[in-house]
């Protein structure tokens, strides 16, 4: 997907996106920037279900969704 | 469509909600009637029902808070988390939580629409998880539609279903004759007919329904509403193009157009399409095409088609011409058009016609797929 300048808030952004919708475990470790496994997943989790190229890493397509007004609800079978 | 498992489900049949308290961003009454319609939403397709208690505890409570409002689930402020609700059950089951630092609305554009939040949060509250397909109420991203236009999609009819059953009370007299659920247009089905096929600086548009898909080269395809990119935009469309003359896109539907630069509608549109000089008697258009060699714009009507030059911002003398006499082999009607890499692809039906339009000559046969993964 295009490229994408990430910002340190948007990093922190990104994280509490998938730990509140993807159940990202809360670990201290590396960040996004060094594309820790853990998160790698979430995020093709996060792509598969929105139907984005599925990257493993944070590009300008999954943070606009990741922007975008939603129900506070996780995704898929995170929620139950 | 997805549910919380099969564990999470009423038991019963006859609900009860209460409202616990309001948003000052609407009137009492538009609250009211807001969380009743939304309810009915389930109600009409399932065995349902749900009634308003004022004091003690409903099955569905339904309250507006702000950041940390009671439960382990604060909320964040304006935008971003609009509401939550809860899957089935005791206690906290089923309620449904609105963010008050959010504008709600009874039915406008700018704001929240309460009505179609709380139908959605009220899919939870019955057991509904978020489904995926980008049409349905249970997707998780915000959507505006006009609540009057609002109709429950297959995906969520065949979801909720699933938990209780069909509406046992459907009048045989209105059976049948209720609209068709809308259903997404999928990619994957070969016989898809497009509405209409467009440029848009270097993505290409694919329209169908109230949907289109954005596909930037070597990504995935987006498939999102047209009001999603163009709010004022009207939905099943015959016909866009974009002018490399004016970078505007216009959208046909009947005889008018829709012209868009970037996102924004272009003051004094739409517009009568007899503003090209397409003659009055042209109740629509199948198709149009910006040829960027010659900057012409090609508009096809049924088995013939309009040259309009945009420079001059005139149609072309000795026009209308017989489609099949520049485009070799083409038969059928015309149904979306669109330049790609100098070529010309005119699509008839499900099926796709790669041309050199200055030579006319035909090259391939080619599927939707060919552009539009599936």
């Amino acid at each position: 997907g295009p490229v994408l300048h990430l910002t340190a808030r948007d990093e922190i952004f990104a994280e509490n996106y998938l730990k509140k919708f993807y159940d990202l475990k809360d670990e201290s470790g590396p960040s996004l920037r060094r594309g820790f496994s853990q998160i790698n997943k979430k995020l093709s989790d996060m792509q598969k279900f929105f139907g984005l190229q599925i990257t493993g890493t944070l590009d300008a397509d999954t943070m606009e969704m990741m922007k975008k007004p939603r129900c506070g609800v996780p995704d898929e079978k995170v929620s139950r | 469509f997805a549910t919380f498992g099969p564990n999470f489900k009423w038991q019963t049949n006859s609900l009860t909600y209460r409202i616990e308290n309001y948003t000052p961003d609407m009137s009492q009454s538009e609250v009211d009637d807001s969380i009743e319609r939304a309810l009915d939403v389930w109600a009409k397709v399932t065995p349902l029902r749900f009634t308003r208690i004022y004091s003690g505890t409903a099955d569905i409570m339904i309250s507006f808070g702000r950041l940390s409002h009671g439960d382990f689930y604060p909320f964040d402020g304006p935008d971003g988390t609009l509401a939550h609700a809860f899957a089935p059950g005791p206690g906290i089951g089923g309620d449904a939580h609105f963010d008050d630092d959010e504008t709600f609305t009874f039915r406008s554009y700018s704001g929240y629409v309460l009505f179609l939040v709380a139908a959605h949060e009220f899919g939870h509250s019955l057991g509904l998880t978020h489904s995926n397909d980008p049409g349905a109420l249970m997707y998780p991203i915000y959507s505006y539609t006009k609540p009057s236009d609002f109709r429950l999609p297959q995906d969520d009819i065949n979801g909720i279903q699933s938990l209780y059953g069909p509406n046992p009370d459907t009048d045989p007299d209105t059976d049948g004759k209720d609209p068709e659920p809308p259903t997404t247009p999928n990619a994957c089905d070969s016989n898809m007919v497009l509405d209409a096929v467009a440029t848009l600086r270097g993505e290409m548009l694919f329209f169908k329904d109230r949907f289109m898909w954005r596909v930037y080269p070597q990504t995935t395809p987006q498939q999102t509403y047209i009001t999603n990119l163009w709010p004022n935009a009207p939905e099943r469309i015959d016909a866009a193009y974009e002018s490399q003359e004016s970078g505007n896109v216009f959208l046909f539907k009947g005889r008018q157009v829709w012209a868009f630069r970037g996102y924004d509608l272009v003051q004094g549109y739409p517009k009568a399409i007899t503003k090209f000089g397409l003659p009055s008697t042209v109740k629509k258009i199948d198709a149009a095409l910006y040829d960027v060699e010659s900057r012409k714009t090609l508009f096809f009507v049924g088995s013939s088609y309009y040259s309009y030059d945009e420079f001059s911002k005139k149609m072309d003398d000795g026009f209308p011409k017989s489609v099949d006499e520049t485009f070799s082999g083409l038969t059928g009607r015309v149904t979306a058009a669109v330049q790609s890499n100098g070529f010309t692809y005119i699509y008839s039906g499900p099926y796709m016609f790669e041309y050199r339009l200055s030579s006319g000559t035909f090259f391939r046969l080619l599927g939707n797929n060919y552009f539009l993964p599936c």
